[in-house]
C-alpha cells in the first residue's frame, strides 16, 4: 500500500466520521443529503458483499466493516432520529436515474460476468454520481454549511488520492483498472466545482455561498 | 476464460 492509497481512505474516514459528528453534536441534519447517503450505504453493501469470502488484510476487512457500519448509521440519523431536521423538500433528486444506468452498465461492462463481479462493478460506477443529490441539494440552496464543506472536500480528495495511487500502482507494478480508473476520473471531475468554491472561499474564511 | 480481478482496494 503506498502513501496515496492510505491517504485516501483516511480522507474517506475523515469525510464519514466529520458527517456523522456534525449530524449529532448539531443535532440536526439540515443541508444534508439523505438520497446520497443511502446511496453510499448501497455501495459499501454491494462492494463489500466479499468481505467473508476474499480476506485481503486486516487493514481492509476493519475499514470495510467500519464504512458500511458508518454509512447505516449515518442513515439512520437522517430517517430516523432527527428525521425531523431533514431538508426533504429541498433533496428531490430522482435517485433511480442513477441507480438504473449504474445497474445496466454494470451488466454490460464488467471484467467477470458473475453476481459478486457485477454488483462490485455496479457499486463503482454508482459510487462515481453517489454525490449528485448532495451536489443538487447545496446548488438548490445555494449554500452550504462550512462543516458540510469539509465533509464535501474530505470526500472528494478520496478518489482524488486514489487517482494518484492507481498512477503510482501502474508504474510500479503495472496494476491497472479500467473500470475504477474511468469511474474514478469521473467521480473526481464532479467535485471540481466544488473544490474550486471551496479553496476560493471556505479556507479564506468564508461560507461557502452560490451566485444567485 | 473466466479473469478474477482481485479487489484489494476499498
Amino acid at each position: 500500500m503506498n502513501v496515496f492509497r492510505f491517504l485516501g481512505d483516511l480522507s474517506h474516514l475523515v469525510a464519514i466520521v466529520i458527517l456523522l459528528l456534525k449530524i449529532w453534536k448539531t443535532r440536526s441534519c439540515s443541508g444534508i443529503s439523505g438520497r446520497s447517503q443511502i446511496l453510499f450505504a448501497i455501495v459499501f453493501t454491494t462492494r463489500y458483499l466479499d468481505l467473508f469470502s476474499n480476506f485481503i488484510s486486516v487493514y481492509n476487512t476493519s475499514m470495510k466493516i467500519v464504512y458500511i457500519t458508518c454509512s447505516y448509521a449515518t442513515v439512520y440519523l437522517i430517517y430516523g432520529k432527527f428525521k425531523a431536521t431533514y431538508d426533504f423538500n429541498h433533496d428531490t433528486f430522482r435517485i433511480e436515474f442513477l441507480l438504473v444506468p449504474s445497474a445496466i452498465l454494470a451488466f454490460l461492462v464488467n471484467h467477470d460476468f458473475s453476481p459478486l463481479e457485477i454488483l462490485w462493478t455496479f457499486s463503482i460506477y454508482l459510487e462515481s454520481v453517489a454525490i449528485l443529490p448532495q451536489l443538487f441539494l447545496v446548488s438548490k440552496t445555494g449554500e452550504a454549511e462550512t462543516i458540510t464543506s469539509h465533509y464535501l472536500f474530505a470526500l472528494g480528495s478520496y478518489r482524488l488520492l486514489y487517482l494518484l495511487n492507481w498512477l503510482w500502482r501502474y508504474f510500479s507494478q503495472g496494476f491497472y483498472d479500467l473500470i475504477a480508473l474511468l469511474s474514478g476520473i469521473l467521480q473526481t471531475v464532479l467535485y471540481c466545482d466544488f473544490f474550486y468554491l471551496y479553496i476560493s472561499k471556505v479556507l479564506k474564511g468564508k461560507k461557502l455561498s452560490l451566485p444567485a | 476464460h473466466a479473469l478474477h480481478i482481485p479487489h484489494d482496494e476499498l
